[in-house]
């Protein structure tokens, strides 16, 4: 058991690190055991470290830095344990153009072993879909589909 | 193993039926604020056996129900089916495809569905233990939740890292 | 001071009723007391329901109907008593395209009482300032101020 | 009465002075990811008379004076100045315009000035008393900060509404 979860731990670790380099261009992040002698109980601490900044409390990061860095956290972990398929909802919001085709780019990466389904504004991200579905709402306040093209659904958000 | 379809009717905007077909590449979901995006996306939560109806912002189970509009009256039922691939056996069913049925009525009663054999909530957990999908784990990461996995205590992180073990 | 809340909440609901059907595009939103036989210490309920969409509970709404339920109270808040300044760091994150548009109008709208410093990643609003100052981090992990004019600033969000 | 102008030296990422001019109308700040715009909206919370790390993103007030980074030693002092336009004598000084300005060490001495006389961060406080300005209210609001407009207990909306009376 405790050799099983040191070897997730230093797994999902590696992996984060390298997607945080890759997601920020630079800089490291890395999980740490708040206690290394009790490693059944110990809790784990993320340190995240933006290329050129210094090793600072995670509050201090940007909106977007935080945003980046909780999907670097996902990334390493769906690589190292892929889930099936997995709905993501909006969650590069927070992130600027350039994050979010950083965050498209590795999407596509990740997505040759996970199926995704990203509910989204971003254009970035309408970018690297197979498959555009278009929701509306009817007159009558019910949710209904439309058949969407990438060039409309690009044009409603930019 | 990957989800082919979702099929929703009478769950929260969704009055009408939407039946939803996947691939497994990238599928993106686009429309304007309050149109049903993350309506979908709590459906799928819903028919994988999400219990907490705060995870659902709802204040009542009752409130994934359509409870109609200016122009269409509430209904009184809300269906969702979710189809999975089982080429590869993932699941330990002699099926190559599964799909999972919840149903709830406004009385509260429920009634679940696999391959369109009644069967209890507790068979539909059972049945995604160890799959990475579903109530653990992150195959849903709502709206304005990707924070949280940074905010998490450092004890509930933990968790997340056993889990993936 | 009973008489003063009385009236002030009062201005305050009307506002908000109007801002929000102004943002919305219709429906009604007001301010309910929790306890109107006890006006000194009763709590205060927000009800909002966007235009032809049943009351519910306001946990139902979507990620941007909530923000632009906030926005309308904010500013219903603001036009009864105006702050002399007020900086609003992202505020319009969740809103889609049309909902920016309207928002922005709203703001030019309140901003003859109210000075306002936005910052934004989002066109409409960066298209209602009177002047705009571009942040870039340099070489050093320093922020520096850069000139900006619109066209540029809105290029880098589309 | 107005924001005229905002000077900000050794606070958070800015390190090297900045200095901006503001007219009565609408100011647009705009940049990429970690840019430091946040932190200059900080910097006008914090130089109103802030005491609350947390509201700050910090652990200790230490966190607001400039670290440094890879290529820039860290700096022993932040210091923030606000003007603001007093033409229609809102502040009950003889003074056509008010510049607060505050400025903190690491060893966590601070001082105050009111017209670039000593002071003290109560007097910081007491100016801004019925202003509209500053730690109560709605003057600033902070990023992923909207929602909570919404999502404060109802006893906490009645402060507000008060507040305004
Ligand atoms: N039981 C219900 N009956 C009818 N309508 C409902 C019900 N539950 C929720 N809704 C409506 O669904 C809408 C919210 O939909 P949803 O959260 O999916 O929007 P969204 O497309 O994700 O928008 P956003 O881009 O703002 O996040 C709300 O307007 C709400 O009133
Ligand atoms: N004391 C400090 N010394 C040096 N750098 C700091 C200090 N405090 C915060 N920072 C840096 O400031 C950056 C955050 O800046 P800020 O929050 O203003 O970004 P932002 O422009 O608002 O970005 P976003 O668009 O993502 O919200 C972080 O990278 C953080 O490391
Ligand atoms: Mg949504
Ligand atoms: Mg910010």
């Amino acid at each position: 058991m405790t050799r099983k979860f040191r070897e997730a731990f230093s797994e999902i670790n590696r992996n984060f690190g390298e997607v945080f380099a890759k997601l920020f261009g630079g800089g490291k992040a890395e999980l740490i055991m708040t206690d290394y002698e009790n490693l059944l109980e110990s809790g784990i601490d993320i340190m995240a470290q933006p290329p050129g900044k210094k090793n600072q409390h995670l509050s201090l990061l940007s909106g977007g830095e935080r945003a980046l860095t909780a999907i670097s956290l996902l990334f390493a972990i769906l690589r190292t344990k892929p889930s099936p398929f997995c709905v993501l909802d909006e969650i590069e919001a927070s992130l600027d153009e350039a994050n979010v085709d950083r965050f498209a780019e590795y999407l596509m990466d990740i997505a040759r072993n996970t199926q995704f389904i990203v509910i989204t504004h971003r254009k970035g991200t309408m970018e690297v879909a197979n498959i555009l579905y278009g929701v509306t709402m009817d007159e009558s306040s019910v949710t209904k589909m439309v058949s969407m093209k990438l060039s409309d659904a690009v044009s409603k958000v930019s | 193993m990957y989800l082919k379809r979702l099929e929703i009717q009478g769950f929260k905007s969704l009055a009408d039926k939407i039946d939803l077909q996947f691939n497994q590449g990238i599928t993106a979901v686009v429309g304007p604020n309050g149109s049903g995006k993350s309506n979908i996306a709590d459906a799928v939560r819903w028919v994988l056996g999400e219990q907490s109806v705060k995870s659902l912002r709802g204040a009542r189970m009752e409130d994934v129900i359509f409870s109609g509009s200016d122009r269409r009256k509430p209904v009184g039922m809300a269906e969702v089916s979710l189809t999975l691939d089982n080429s590869s056996s993932v699941f330990p069913l002699d099926y190559s495809e599964i799909t999972i049925t919840r149903r709830v009525y406004r009385s509260g009663e429920s009634e679940y569905l696999l391959n369109k054999a009644s069967c209890r909530l507790r068979d539909i957990h059972e049945l995604f233990m160890d799959t990475g999908i579903g109530r653990e784990g992150y195959s849903i990461i709502g709206q304005g939740k990707i924070d949280e996995i940074l905010s998490t205590k450092s004890e509930d992180r933990r968790t997340i890292i056993e889990e993936a073990a």
